[in-house]
């Protein structure tokens, strides 16, 4: 049952790199739930950021959002700062397909105090721009200048050109 | 208008464009 389980998280990913999307989606949902037999969390979390990844392809960023928020709690429950900094990167971008972007916001700024935590220089410049990003969406240039700004001085830190 | 949104796109675009790429192994 166990080699059943990572067959399945085996299949999943397949799919997914082959675009196979809805395929993608029935296996994860299958180790899902033998990762759940075995109350293995770990396997429990990679199934939720899989499904994540996988609905923002089918286009249901709401249902989405539901999957990482699951990354996001159990992340904290593994004490496993590097992944919930990415649910809640995953989470603020999910938000900002959604069009909500107050809550792209809290999370982005979620992201950006995890990534100052861990030293991740990269993660604090994605974290910048979609702040500043946000901040423009929601109509406050002052703050969204504070993190371009905050945005090119890492990106010159780090060489990126781009 | 539209330069803003632009933008906003990139961001999220970029982040799509790698998440393609992005699976959690077993």
């Amino acid at each position: 049952r166990a080699a059943q389980g990572r067959a399945c998280g085996n299949l999943g990913n397949t799919h997914y790199l082959l675009g196979s999307f809805v395929e993608a989606t029935a296996f994860h949902k299958e180790r899902l739930a033998i990762a759940k037999e075995f109350g293995d969390k770990a396997a429990e979390r990679r199934a939720y950021s899989n499904l994540g990844n996988a609905h923002i392809f089918l286009g249901r960023f709401d249902v989405a959002a539901e999957y990482y928020k699951k990354t996001l709690q159990l992340s904290r429950q593994l004490k496993d700062q590097a992944v919930e900094a990415q649910a809640c990167y995953s989470l603020g971008n999910t938000y900002t397909l959604l069009q909500d972007h107050e809550r792209a916001a809290e999370y982005h700024l979620r992201h950006l105090l995890i990534a100052q935590e861990l030293a991740d220089r990269v993660g604090e410049g994605r974290a910048c721009w979609s702040l500043g990003n946000a901040y423009v969406s929601m109509g406050s240039p002052a703050q969204a200048l504070t993190f371009a700004k905050k945005h090119l001085e890492i990106s010159q830190e780090i060489g990126d050109r781009s | 208008g539209q330069r803003l949104h632009l933008m906003q796109v990139d961001s999220v675009q970029r982040w799509m464009e790698d998440l393609k790429l992005m699976t959690e192994c077993e």
